[in-house]
C-alpha cells in the first residue's frame, strides 16, 4: 500500500522557487491500477519519483508497505527500491554501450538470480516486448521505441510487487503500444500494484483509476469502471 | 526540393545485418508538409538521418537543393545543415548544464547573430512553446515535455528553410501538442519545408502528404487534403 499524506516538493529558492508539488494525499492498495495524467510540467515525474522512493519529498509523509521513506538513508532507499519496485523511467535510463539483453539481466543480477535462469528470464521478457531479434544491440544500435521497450522488459522482468511506469508507451505505434499494455493488463492480472503516467486517454482507459494532476495538486480523481 | 533515389541504409555486417532502410525514393518539394508514419523500427528516424545530412546512406542517390549529399565532407555537410535545415530530435538532444535560453540561442550563434538580436529572438521561442518562466532552467530540471518544447524552440528559432522533427510531441499533453503543431502549421504558411515524423494520426493530419514505412521500404503514400 502507498500512502502519502500532504506531499509537497519544491526546487530552488529565492525568486526561482518551483513547487512542483503542493500538498499531494494519494492512498494506493496492493493490486491496483492507477494512471496519473496531466499537462507537461503539472508534477506527474515528481510525483512517482517519490512514489518510488528515488526522491524525497520537501513536506509531508510517506509510508510504502508501513514503512516511513522520510526515515530511510540512501542505502535503505536502495534496498527497497531493488526488492518491490520496477521502474520504466520517461527517459529510458538505459546503461550505454550494454546490450539490451544485459541492461534487462541487471535486476535479476541485483536480486542474486543465478546466470542461466538470468538469462533465460532476459530473452522472454525481450521476446514479449517483441525484439528477440535486438537482444545484442546496444541503446544507440536501437531505435527510439525500441529503447522504450527494453526499458519496459527491464522493469518487467523482476516480477516486481509495484510498477512504476513514466509514459512507457510515448514512442511507440499502436502495435507496440498494445503489446506494452497487454503485458501490464497480465501484471495487473498477477495482483501486482500499477501505477502509469500517460497523457494518451486511450493508454489511461486500461487503469481502474484516473488521478489528474494541475499545478502540482490533484484536480480530478476518477474510477474508470 | 529532396531528392532521394534507392536509398538504402545498413547497420552491422555477417549475421547481424539490419537493413534499416531498403531502397527508398521520394521527391519532397519546396513548402511541402509530409509526415513520416510506420511501426517502432520501420527505418524512419534513420531516413529522417539521411534527409538531414547527419548520416550517409550505404546505397542510392541524394540532392538536397540540386547539391549532391553524398560527395560532402564533414565540415561541408555541417554548413548544409546549419544554414538550411532546422532539426527536433526524437531524444532532444539537448546540451546538459545549459539553460533552456542558451541552448535556443545556440543556432542564431551559429549563424553569427549578434547578441541582444539573439536572446530577443530565443526568448520569442521559448514564449511560443510556453516556457517563457522556465528560460533559465537547464535540462535535468525541466520536465520531459518541457525539454521537448524546448527542442522545438531551438529548431524554429533559426527559421530554417527545411525543418524536420522526429516525433516532436511524444511527451506532450494535448494542450501542449496543439501549441506545437500550431507553430509548424505557421511555418508551411510562411512557405518553410516540413518533414515530420510521428506515430499519431491526428497529428499526422496537419500535413498535406503521408508516406508509411514498413521495414524499410515506402509501403503507403497518400494526400491528405
Ligand atoms: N546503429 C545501429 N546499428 C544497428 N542497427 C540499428 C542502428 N540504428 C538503428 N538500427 C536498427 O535500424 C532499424 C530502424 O531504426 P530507426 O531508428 O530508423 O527506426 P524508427 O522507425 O525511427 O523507430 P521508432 O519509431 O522506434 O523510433 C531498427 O530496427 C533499429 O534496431
Ligand atoms: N530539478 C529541478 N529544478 C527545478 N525545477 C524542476 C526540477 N525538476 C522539475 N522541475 C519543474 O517541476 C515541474 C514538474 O516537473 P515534472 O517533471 O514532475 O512534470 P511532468 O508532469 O512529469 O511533465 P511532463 O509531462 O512534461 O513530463 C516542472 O515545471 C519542472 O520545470
Ligand atoms: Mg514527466
Ligand atoms: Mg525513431
Amino acid at each position: 500500500v502507498l500512502d502519502l499524506v500532504d506531499v509537497t516538493k519544491v526546487y530552488g529558492d529565492g525568486d526561482a522557487v518551483v513547487r512542483a508539488l503542493d500538498g499531494v494525499s494519494l492512498t494506493v492498495n496492493t493490486g491496483d491500477y492507477l494512471a496519473i495524467m496531466g499537462a507537461s510540467g503539472s508534477g506527474k515525474s515528481t510525483l512517482m519519483n517519490i512514489i518510488g522512493a528515488l526522491d524525497i519529498a520537501t513536506a509531508g509523509q510517506y509510508h510504502l508497505d508501513g514503512i516511513d521513506i522520510n526515515t530511510l538513508d540512501e542505502d535503505a532507499l536502495s534496498i527497497v527500491r531493488n526488492r518491490k519496485i520496477g521502474f520504466i523511467f520517461q527517459s529510458f535510463n538505459l546503461i550505454p554501450r550494454t546490450t539490451a539483453l544485459a541492461n534487462v539481466e541487471l535486476p535479476l543480477a541485483y536480486r542474486g538470480v543465478k546466470r542461466g535462469e538470468r538469462r533465460d528470464r532476459a530473452k522472454a521478457a525481450l521476446t514479449a516486448v517483441g525484439l528477440s531479434d535486438r537482444m545484442h544491440h546496444r541503446p544507440n544500435e536501437l531505435s527510439g521505441g525500441q529503447q522504450q521497450r527494453v526499458a519496459v522488459a527491464r522493469a518487467l522482468v523482476a516480477q516486481p510487487s509495484l510498477l512504476l511506469a513514466d509514459e512507457p508507451t510515448g514512442n511507440l505505434d499502436s502495435r507496440a503500444t498494445a503489446d506494452v499494455l497487454k503485458l501490464l493488463d497480465q501484471m495487473h492480472d498477477e495482483g501486482r500494484t500499477i501505477v502509469m503516467i500517460t497523457h494518451e486517454n486511450d493508454v489511461a482507459q486500461h487503469a481502474d483509476r484516473v488521478i489528474v494532476l494541475k499545478d502540482g495538486r490533484i484536480d480530478e480523481d476518477r474510477l474508470n469502471r
